[in-house]
Formats: C-alpha cells, structure tokens, sequence
C-alpha cells in the first residue's frame, strides 16, 4: 500500500527482481520491498510536534539551512513552512523575491541569516521529481552557497 | 572504500555509469540494520560535497528518491529497464540514501520489532552515519549536507543536531528539508488559506469557518475549542485530503488512484488532531459528516 495518488509500481518490480536485490547485496530472507511499510507506520511515535527549537539550536551553531516547498503540494504545503521560518523569529536578510532558472520564474525565496526559505513554482510535494531542472539548480545554490 | 558493498553492475541498465556505487547495510542500534545506496559524484567525488537523503513517511523509503526523484537514473514503467536522469543530484554531488527507520524497504530489525519514535529514529540515523563513514572514511573530509523531504522535516534537523553536537568528526555544513512537516500546527492552520486561494472551498464553507473559528481578527483552524470550528475544519480538510485531489500536487493528476497507506492516513488524522477526540471515532475515509452539505 503506498500513499494515495503515488504510483510506484514500476519501482517495485525493479527492486523486487531476485536479480536486482542480488546486486544489491539485499539478503534474499527479506520481504519483498516496499515504498512505505504499514509495520513502521503504524507503531510510529510522534514526539516533536514543531521542530522549532531544533531548528534555532542548529542555526546558533552557524549551520546553514533550507526550506523550500514545492507550491502545489497540500500534504505540507508552502504557506505553513513558510510561517514556520518566519515564526523563528530571525531577522529578514533579503526581502521576498522572485529566484530565476531558465528565464523563468521558478518561484519566490527570502533569507533570514542562514536560513533560505523557498518556493518552487508549480511543483508538488516531491520537487526533484515533478521540476527537476529548477530543483538542481536550488540544490547547487545552496551546496555551494551561490545565489539562487 | 568497502569493496563488499560495490554495486558494479545492475539488471536493467544499459548505459555505463561514469561514478561508483554501493549498496549494502549500516549498523543502526543493537541489532537493527538500515539499508543505504551510495552514488559517487559524477564530477569530483574527492572535492565534491557529500549528501544524505532521507524521504519520509513515517515509514517511506528514501529509494524512492533515488529512483523518482534525485538519484543518477530512474525505472522506466516496464519495471525492468533503467534511464538516466538528466538533473541527477550526484551530478554535483556524493549523495547517500538511507532507507530509515528499520522496517522501512530492505531496512530491518534482528528482532522484527518496528515500534519507534522521532528521537530514536535520530539516534539510529546518527550510528547508521557512524558506521557509514566507518566504511567510507575518506568522505569525513567533504563537506556533509542533510535533506529531508515530508516527513524527513523531523528527521533532518533531529538529526543534524546530533551530528553537529556528537563527537563524530564530520564536516557538517548545513541541511535542507522539502515540502516538511515542520510544525503540525501550522501545518494544519495554513491549509484553510491554502485551500481557499485556490478556490477548494466555496464561499459559504469559507463564511461558516470565519464565522465560528475566528474572533477578533484572529483565526483558529487547529486547535479551536468550538465543536462547528471542528466540524468545519474536517469539511475543508476532507475536500482537500479525500475528494479525489491529489493532496501532493494540486494541479496534477491522482496516479495510482486512492489506495491507502495507513502510516500516511496516521500523520494525517495526526494533522487533524486538533479537531478534538470525536475526530478519532471518526474514520478518515467517511469524510465530511452528513450534517453539513457541501456548497
């Protein structure tokens, strides 16, 4: 069973090839893989209801960070990350602008020190996978500390 | 590197990859494995930067990163052969998926006991990240960057602090989370506007969750005490969660249809937390209750 409108069944015929998870030194005494397990799923705790606190411990420490949502998603959506960054309560470093790939707006970011938040215009929850272009490009910017 | 491990070739790929791989098991607590996938970068594995990926869930594979999202190639929907991905984060970058926590895809536990929680989710991935650089010590000199995506909102800054607390010698520089659940409160709260911008709710469902869940200019759509607030609340979030949208890309179409993952359903009844118990007498997939007709 996978989450709803996600069809991974090409992937799990691949991984499921006797061949395949030989390969992939996957011992053969394992259950067929899956793209989500219902045994962990279901017996989850959750224990951190905001990560905020995590999230201003880590930036203290002078480590760089980014937040960036695909604007279509509804499973997590961008308003609600973008709230978050801002209720961290740190200073605005760039105002909210547009950030460009391929000549085109590829969606909105602002900076707040070491913290990027960023939107990836008409993507959905999974960015690499549904704007994989602009998405390379936000993971060079922030790799390598460039513009975005 | 740790030559048992080495991936060199692989059913299904016609083309020859121009980086290394490995795939094997990293040692987690006491008798739990997580199962990683290891790609060099296609560029300068020695200078290159070095990145874990994590997908969330709870409970999903990070695989399915590698083979949808950022990995070097993707599974054509034969499920038998193989394509390169053009925009391939390891074009730049050594990039690392672990599937996590055990019980997740070939991740697993001695004992089959896959109960667990946030914190020991982080403490696993912080000696999976030991025993990793224990096979792979070359790599502690790179630059190291966290991702996490969903649910990986949790796990990547849970685990960075302990990377970047612990006694491991590892060149952290930062981490990245996408499309995260960061606060489930927010989370909740900015659906409603969401939903409403783009023109899921009508205008009396929209009059009615103003009317009873907001006083004095401010609203509350997560935690509201008033029965109608709730009431409404499980209205709007079943249009956008069970109407037939797809809830992780609004515009697009809903694949693989309504199938449903019971750890997914339990972060979402988990967002609807805030609707008070009955939510919890509540099946999810009931949808709105028939009190309250839909405009």
């Amino acid at each position: 069973e996978v989450p709803p409108c996600i069809n991974s069944t090409a992937q799990m015929n691949w991984l499921n090839r006797g061949d395949v998870r030989k390969a992939l030194h996957i011992p053969a005494t394992l259950p067929p893989w899956d793209l989500c397990s219902d045994d962990v799923g279901e017996q989850y705790t959750t224990l951190y209801s905001t990560v905020k606190d995590v999230y201003l411990k880590l930036i203290s420490l002078g480590l760089r960070a980014l937040v960036y949502n695909g604007d279509t998603d509804m499973a997590c959506n961008f308003l609600g990350d973008q709230w978050f960054v801002e209720d961290l309560g740190l200073e605005a470093t760039t105002k909210y602008q547009t950030w460009i790939h391929d000549d085109q707006i590829a969606g909105f970011y602002q900076q707040f020190g070491n913290i990027t938040f960023l939107t990836v215009k008409g993507a959905g929850h999974m960015v690499p996978q549904w704007a994989p272009g602009p998405a390379f490009h936000m993971f060079q910017s922030f790799i390598t500390n460039g513009y975005y | 590197q740790y030559a048992p491990d080495e991936v060199t070739n692989l059913p299904g790929m016609k083309f020859k990859p121009n980086y290394r791989q490995w795939s094997g098991y990293l040692q987690a607590r006491q008798g739990k494995f997580l199962h990683y996938w290891f790609v060099t970068s296609q560029r300068d594995p020695v200078k290159d930067p070095l990145v874990l990926w994590l997908n969330g869930g709870p409970g999903c594979s990070s695989l399915d990163g590698f083979l949808s999202e950022n990995g070097p190639f993707h599974v054509n929907d034969n499920g038998a052969s193989l394509y390169e991905n053009a925009f391939s984060w390891n074009k730049i970058a050594n990039v690392l998926y672990v599937e996590s926590p055990a019980g997740v895809g070939f991740s697993y536990s001695d004992d089959k006991k896959y109960a667990t929680d946030d914190d020991q989710v982080a403490d696993d991935n912080y000696k999976a990240l030991q025993s990793f650089f224990a096979k792979f010590p070359n790599f502690t000199q790179n630059e190291f960057f966290i991702f996490g995506e969903s649910y990986g909102g949790i796990y990547a800054p849970t685990l960075s602090l302990r990377v970047a607390t612990g006694a491991a010698k590892i060149n952290f520089k930062g981490f990245a989370v996408g499309n995260g659940l960061s606060s489930f409160a927010l989370n909740d709260q900015s659906l409603i506007y969401f939903g409403y911008y783009h023109g899921l709710f009508g205008e009396d469902l929209w009059r009615d969750l103003n009317i009873n869940c907001c006083e004095k200019g401010s609203c509350n759509f997560y935690n509201s005490s008033s029965d109608a607030c709730k009431t409404l609340v499980i209205v709007a979030f079943g249009i956008v969660y069970n109407s037939g949208l797809n809830e992780y890309a609004l515009y697009l179409d809903c694949e693989g249809g309504r199938r449903s993952h019971r750890g997914y359903e339990r972060t979402m009844i988990h967002l609807f937390k805030n609707c008070g118990k009955h939510m919890h007498t509540l099946k999810f997939s009931d949808g709105a209750p028939s009190s309250v007709s839909l405009g």
